[in-house]
């Protein structure tokens, strides 16, 4: 463990109570993709597998996989049932197959051994690294998010951006340890929020309220 | 160079 995964991990971690901190006090899902939050149960359920297969890395790990599976399931929940009707579905549009199908299909190609489980886990790294999309889109359909909104994407992009230097690191200090599969998603992932934080950093951050050019 | 998975990341 590295300080640039340590925060990167607790900055996803606080990405999630961000986003029920804003559910649960504004008592809607307004402006939060129900589709992203689906991908992400379908990331978390299919990468952590390895809970239940003897691949123990330590109490730290199987924590927050844990709370991952059970916190996303749990936002499902409060979208789904707890607040359906704040939930919008017309501007929610993305269709999800332009997103699981290529992902499948990369899965079955690039993977470090043909098996369920590597399969299993090299889709979901492929899935998370789009599954941000139908929250950007539906972003720019409505042009605008509430300020809490913003924050959360924030964190869940600073979590990806520094999963990158983490990467440079272990890389001289593992003897040239690569993960190929994580990083080329990973940097296709961070690439994604560019233009989210440009408008974080020139407009939230000076107090202004999130909007898009026409 | 090692090219693999890292086992113990999230």
């Amino acid at each position: 463990m590295n300080l640039f995964r340590l925060v990167a991990d607790l900055s996803h971690l606080a990405s999630i109570f961000i986003l029920l901190h804003k559910i649960q006090t504004t008592r809607s899902c307004r402006g939060i993709s129900i589709k992203t939050q689906l991908l992400y149960v379908l990331v978390f359920v299919t990468r952590y597998l390895d809970l239940f297969t003897g691949d123990f890395v330590s109490i730290y790990n199987s924590v927050m996989k844990l709370f991952f599976i059970g916190s996303s399931c749990y936002i499902i929940y409060l979208m789904r049932i707890k607040y359906k009707p704040t939930n919008d579905p017309s501007i929610d549009t993305f269709r999800l197959e332009y997103i699981l199908g290529p992902t499948a299909v990369l899965a079955l190609i690039f993977n470090y051994k043909f098996t369920f489980l590597e399969v299993l886990w090299a889709f979901s790294i492929y899935l998370e690294a789009v599954a941000i999309l139908p929250q950007l889109f539906m972003l720019q359909r409505t042009g605008e998010a509430e300020t809490i909104t913003t924050h959360y994407l924030a964190a869940l992009g600073i979590y990806r951006g520094l999963y990158i230097p983490n990467w440079i690191y272990r890389y001289f200090t593992e003897g040239g340890a690569i993960d190929p599969i994580a990083v080329v998603a990973g940097i296709v992932q961070t690439a994604l929020y560019v233009d989210f934080f440009y408008v974080y950093f020139t407009k939230v951050l000076q107090g202004q309220k999130f909007e898009l050019p026409a | 160079l090692v090219s693999g998975k890292p086992k113990d990341e999230l």
